[in-house]
């Protein structure tokens, strides 16, 4: 981890009431695991070592804690840090509607999240509307509208015209005729590597222009969530994410690979089947069930 | 021999990152590595190219380590054959079953779906539009019945109608909820109460962008109900799927076949070479 120079310097530093290198190497071997157990991705586990590493090598021995204790401190205060820090609400529009577009891989549960946050901002004194954009996957438009009808929230489906980009413009006057403030489109489950599919949500965006782009991922997922982020956020570009399906015990370390790599807030997590299964992101409560 | 150590660090350090990043996991991806350090001792390995050829072997080893049945039948088989298919929301169940449905359709054998997803919404219709993208027949209650009314109608109905294969799609659930884990025990008793050895299959469908919650999603489901094979879906993505190895290290569990898109056709065997030659691509 250190330099041969620091190196020295340490040695010399070694007994004196400060975190021995051997104390937090040993620990940090251990964490390593932790967090690669967890699905943090591999380069993102060794960089954010890396910086643990450096903040704890050296620091001032707390009295009432093991140095073990300590680095895990360290550790949980760091992974807190990266995680948190951005403001997480909506960004509202103050010429409505305001457009939520939802965008994912295939099955991670965006039109779940759509029902989800259009009974959420419901409650906050919003008039959203639900937008079927899926027009591929069987029965993903009586998806939408049987979870719209529960809620008494209406939804714009496709008629004849089943072009992504005119159900939305269509969605856009429709809701302004009804003076309807939050319009949430939820789209076709995509793989980061169609290159076809990837270049229609990037019309989509150009065309109807949402405030808010939010990315819905799995909270299963693995190695993997660097590649999907990192194209959605180099190709389309997105605000937020919704991290899903974390009433399970998937540990999460994708929320953590991520923000890394992005550098995009977790604004919401999934909690259930439900549609009043959502909740608003706590990056501490992340960090503890990343650590386990 | 000092110098030669190094490079042998320096390769299996590689090795590492790959299996890590292939979500192979910290425990399987140190004992694979310790297996190479010990083979190391044993046979001359000058490389990468080498160190991988034997990562391969070993993989290999363990991914072959129990029989894979073969999925597509002889004359001796059950009717009809029952197949669960079960897993966690949203890993590819009702696409995948309807990905068998035309399998089975195309060898000329008469097919049954149940849609025994009672709660999702529109579950019941996407399972129905597979049934006629397939020529596969349904049996389906209204939304909010017993599922395992769903699976025990639609077994006596492939019974009467002499049907060759059914195929039943279960609602996604997560391991961890007891009572839906209950819900499931209760469908294949009441299938193995009407027809002897029913199920005759419980395929798992495993998302390949999980990680290492694969594990416990196989264990607990087949703790539950005895997982006879594992399809491992949307390996069209990047994910490898690597979790698969941890799994028949651990589990035996045999892994049938992987999904590698959305449409009907997009259903394979599992082909072990190929799967392994892909974590290294
Ligand atoms: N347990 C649990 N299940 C969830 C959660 N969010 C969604 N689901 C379930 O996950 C499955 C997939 O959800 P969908 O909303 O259909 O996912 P999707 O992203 O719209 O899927 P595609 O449109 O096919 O890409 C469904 O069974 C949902 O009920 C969650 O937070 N917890
Ligand atoms: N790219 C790709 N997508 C797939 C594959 N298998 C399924 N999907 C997609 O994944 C999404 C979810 O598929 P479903 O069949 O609804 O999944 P499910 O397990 O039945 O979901 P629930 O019943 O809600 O738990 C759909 O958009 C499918 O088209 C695959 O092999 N590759
Ligand atoms: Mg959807
Ligand atoms: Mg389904």
């Amino acid at each position: 981890l250190l330099s041969e120079g620091l190196e020295q310097v340490f040695r010399k530093l070694g007994k004196r009431g400060k975190l021995s290198e051997s104390d937090v190497r040993n620990c940090l071997r251990d964490i390593r695991r932790v967090l690669l157990e967890a699905d943090v991705n591999y380069k993102v586990t060794r960089e954010f070592i890396e910086r643990v590493g450096e903040k704890a090598i050296g620091a001032k021995v707390l009295k009432s804690l093991t140095p073990a204790q300590q680095v895990i401190k360290i550790v949980y205060d760091e992974l807190t840090y990266l995680m948190g820090g951005s403001a997480v609400g909506i960004n509202f529009s103050p010429a409505p509607p305001t457009v939520i577009m939802l965008v994912g891989l295939q099955g991670g549960g965006k039109t779940t999240v759509a029902a989800k946050l259009a009974r959420y901002f419901r409650s906050k004194g919003k008039s959203p509307m639900l937008v079927a954009v899926d027009t591929r996957r069987p029965a993903a438009v009586e998806q939408l509208r049987v979870l719209g009808l529960a809620l008494d929230v209406p939804v714009h489906s496709p008629d004849a015209n089943t072009d992504p980009i005119d159900i939305c413009t269509d969605a856009v006057t429709a809701a302004r005729r009804s003076g309807l403030d939050l319009l949430i489109l939820d789209t076709a489950g995509r793989l980061h590597v169609d290159q076809e599919m990837m270049e229609e949500l990037v019309k989509i965006r150009e065309r109807v222009r949402p405030h808010e782009i939010l990315l819905v991922a799995d909270g299963m997922t693995g190695q993997d969530a660097v590649n999907i982020a990192g194209e959605f956020h180099e190709r389309l570009g997105f605000d937020g994410v919704i991290l899903t399906k974390l009433d399970g015990d998937a540990r999460g370390g994708a929320a953590l690979s991520i923000r890394t790599v992005t550098g995009k807030p977790i604004k919401f997590v999934g909690v259930g089947e439900k549609v009043d299964a959502l909740e608003v992101f706590h990056p501490e409560r992340m960090a503890s069930r990343i650590l386990g | 021999i000092k110098g030669h150590r190094t490079l042998d660090e320096e390769v299996l350090d590689e090795i590492e990152a790959t299996l890590l990043q292939a979500d192979v996991g910290p425990e399987t991806t140190s004992k694979i590595i310790s297996r190479i350090r010990e083979r190391g001792r044993r046979e001359k390995m000058e490389g990468l190219k080498a160190v991988k050829k034997v990562v391969k072997e070993e993989i290999l080893a363990i991914m072959d380590s129990a029989p894979t049945a073969d999925m597509s039948h002889s004359m001796s088989i059950p009717r009809p054959y029952v197949i669960m298919v079960v897993g966690v929301n949203g890993t590819g169940k009702t696409t995948t079953a309807g990905k068998l449905a035309r399998k089975f359709g195309k060898e000329g054998k008469k097919v049954l779906l149940a849609a025994a997803d009672t709660f999702r919404a529109a579950a019941t219709e996407q399972l129905e539009i597979w049934a006629k993208r397939t020529g596969a027949d349904i049996v389906r209650h209204k939304s909010g019945s017993d599922p395992a009314a769903v699976a025990f109608d639609a077994l006596s109905a492939a019974l009467s109608r002499r049907t060759d294969i059914l195929i039943i799609d279960t609602a996604g659930r997560l391991h961890t909820r007891t009572n839906l884990m209950e819900q499931l025990k209760k469908i294949k008793r009441v299938l193995g109460g009407l027809l002897e050895g029913a199920p005759h299959e419980a395929l798992l469908v495993l998302d390949a962008t999980t990680g290492q919650n694969a594990i416990p999603q196989v264990d607990y489901f087949n703790q539950a109900v005895g997982i006879s094979g594992i399809v491992l879906s949307k390996l069209d993505g990047t994910a490898k799927g690597g979790v698969v190895i941890a799994i028949r290290d651990r589990l035996s569990i045999p892994l049938r076949m992987i999904g590698i898109g959305e449409g009907p056709d997009d259903l394979r065997d599992f082909d072990p070479s190929e799967f392994v030659e892909a974590l290294f691509g």
